[in-house]
């Protein structure tokens, strides 16, 4: 989970894309 | 399933794509082929016409370094910028992807592991498909639509820099000319997103039954689009063993990069993808 941290935020953040 | 819920699902996933991706295919052949209302892209073909290209989208995306201003800085530093520009708009367009995957009925209902390596292998896949309406033999539209790179231009930069983006006009070039319009690109996008097949996957049957679905959906929207278009679904499958490749040689370049450009630095989003890809 640590190795995609990233991916799991743009994952589980319900509303728009969020900022990188 | 029955035809009525597969066309449902394709006008489902066409309109999370129109409200996810700023650029549709549309309107990017539009901008290409000038039949639009808006300005014509700016083209950005040599040294100057890139220093007036980044003025005139603010530098966003293409930030100059204040040490580095003088025009010896420039031509040295181009190609380091255009790849920090690159990255910048790569980690937004993940973004989006990610987003339109959650918007595939029942993907959010899979394990969440799952979700991650689904989206790990596939984003960079999905990208490829996403600019090819963007390029055509002559170049590129980058930042939105408002400029067009050309493909020359692209090969005069040094190495390893200019074989970048030379693989995806020789994918793109070809992959466009099945024409296949936003709503085809959506369903297509979905199929890639969900393979099954993928290292890593823990539950690999509900993926599997999600993609078979899509698939349906895919093969019905292709003949009802296309009736003339003779094997148009199993060509389209096709591509996505060259895109598999594609994305090898991508990475492997990305990587050997790191090593080799000392001032590069790769977004965070982007290692997070590509550490222990292939």
């Amino acid at each position: 989970k640590e190795k995609h941290k990233i991916l799991h935020r743009l994952l589980q953040n319900s509303s728009s894309p969020v900022d990188l | 399933p029955e035809s009525a819920d597969l066309r449902a699902l394709a006008r489902h996933l066409y309109e999370s794509y129109l409200k996810y991706f700023p650029l549709t295919k549309a309107k990017a052949r539009a901008i290409l082929s000038g039949k639009t209302s808006d300005n014509a892209p700016f083209v950005i073909h040599d040294m100057k016409s890139l220093v007036e290209g980044e003025q005139m989208i603010n530098c966003r995306y293409m930030p100059l370094h204040e040490h580095r201003r003088s025009d010896l800085g420039i031509m040295h530093e181009v190609e380091l910028r255009f790849f920090h520009s690159y990255q910048s708009r790569s980690a937004e367009a993940i973004s989006e992807v990610t987003e339109f995957a959650k918007s595939i009925p029942g993907f959010i209902n899979l394990d969440l592991n799952d979700q991650v390596t689904l989206l790990k292998y596939g984003v960079i896949e999905v990208m490829i498909i996403m600019i090819s309406p963007l390029m055509n033999k002559d170049g590129t539209l980058i930042s939105y639509g408002q400029i067009f790179m050309t493909r020359e231009f692209l090969k005069s930069l040094r190495k390893p820099f200019c074989e970048m983006m030379e693989p995806k006009f020789e994918f793109s070039i070809k992959f466009n000319m099945l024409e296949l319009d936003d709503c085809d690109m959506a369903l297509f996008l979905a199929v890639i997103i969900l393979s099954g097949d993928r290292p890593g996957l823990l539950d690999v049957k509900p993926i599997e039954d999600l993609q078979e679905t899509v698939l349906h959906s895919l093969e019905l929207q292709l003949k009802i689009n296309h009736p003339d278009s003779l094997q148009l679904f199993a060509k389209v499958l096709q591509k996505m063993t060259d895109l598999r490749q594609l994305v090898t040689d991508h990475v492997q370049l990305i990587q050997m990069m790191k090593e080799t450009e000392a001032d590069w630095s790769l977004h965070p989003l982007l290692q997070e993808i590509m550490r222990d890809l292939y």
